[in-house]
């Protein structure tokens, strides 16, 4: 079985540390604060108060045993330097969070495998919810891919898909329908839109928002 | 045009405030930290050194004539103090972070609408990433559906959608398939996948589960 390793245990290291060992998988769970490692260690395979920029401290808790590590310090050169001495003792998939762009391309430099942005992603969700009346949500799956979780206006009320025809004239596409009692997914020509549905769709920007301007 | 608050202008607070401006829409920026305001102050409408968790200070900063507020500060018993003040200066739309469930609890209790988890979403989906050699990223849209980016496997390669028929074995749908150099949303029967090709599947939790064992 795989194992894991993750440095440091604030919100977003504890989260991915308790799904990991949730789908099965024994975690290595390091941080500097004991407060923290206690919080932890009822959850996790191996828990571990080490100061991860200490490359000597580092290599005695076995992390580089694991098949990926990631890194979850919130502090900016504390990230890199543990980010360096992971690439150093050999670990191959580092996975680390950054709070900037340059903080990207630093790890990116140092061979960090893939960065990923916890506050900004919320952020451009959140923004984007709140700007549009009938949005619950809204997701960029792929650079100019969307998903948005639209509710149902009066316009689109009381006619199925086939009628509605949103593929041929927008490019988008109703891929799950939640009635409130249950989700359908994969929704058939013949499924009627009633006004208050909750529709998943999916779609370039420019298609949602052409969707969106002419059923607003 | 609606107006938008923002209180605390951390990774998150500050990626809501730059969206919101980016959407066209006025934003008014606060912060206890000069720093903070100082760095965003030239992207929002409106940015003031508050401490929100005075009363006083807090309506005095006009943030009671916006539409809806985001309480993006950390600290939980600031967020909540902060949350309760806004209610009470009759600010109808508040939307908060928090860092756990009672957190969350506590301000669903006050009147807040909606609170977001930015770190443990991205906890889940790093976790649900790793643990799939084929999966690039794994989104849950509502609870029981989800949507994978998954890396096609040699057994997926040199068929059609329409052979393949996803739909009828597993209940799943191909939404958009990234192949390289375009993006394909809502691919047609004939579209034929090739291994290494980026699918992005929809479906529910238990019937993706069914599809990854089968194929990886
Ligand atoms: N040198 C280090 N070695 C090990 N752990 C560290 C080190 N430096 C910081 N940490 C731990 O990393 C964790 C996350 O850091 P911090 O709280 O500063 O960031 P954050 O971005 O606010 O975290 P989150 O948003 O995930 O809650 C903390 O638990 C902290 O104790
Ligand atoms: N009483 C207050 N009034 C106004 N702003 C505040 C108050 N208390 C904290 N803040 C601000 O809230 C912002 C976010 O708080 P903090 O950095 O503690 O949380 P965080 O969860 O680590 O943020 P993020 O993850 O978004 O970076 C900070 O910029 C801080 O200055």
């Amino acid at each position: 079985k795989k194992q894991f390793g993750v440095i440091g245990l604030g919100r977003f290291g504890t989260s991915v540390a308790r799904n990991l060992e949730k789908l099965g998988y024994p975690v290595l769970a390091i941080d500097n604060n004991a407060e923290n490692v206690e919080q932890v260690k009822d959850y996790v395979s191996f828990a571990d108060i080490v100061d991860a920029t200490n490359p000597e401290a580092l290599d005695a808790s076995g992390i580089k045993n694991c098949d990926t590590v990631v890194v979850a310090v919130g502090d900016v050169e504390s990230s890199i330097l543990i980010s360096l001495i992971l690439e150093e003792l050999g670990v191959v998939n580092i996975i680390a969070k950054a709070a900037s762009d340059i903080h990207e391309r630093v790890l990116k430099k140092i061979g960090v495998k893939e960065v990923v942005f916890p506050e900004a992603d919320m952020g451009f969700r959140v923004a984007n919810k709140l700007t549009s009346a009938n949005i619950l949500d809204y997701i960029e799956i792929t650079p100019g891919v969307d998903l948005i979780e639209y509710i149902a206006t009066k316009k689109l009320s009381g006619k199925n898909l086939k009628e509605l025809a949103l593929r041929n004239r927008f490019g988008i596409n109703v891929i799950a329908i939640n009635k409130g009692n249950e989700v359908i997914v994969s929704p058939s020509a013949e499924d009627v839109i009633e006004e208050g549905a909750d529709l998943f769709i999916v779609g370039k920007t420019e298609d949602i928002y052409e969707f969106k301007k002419e059923f607003e």
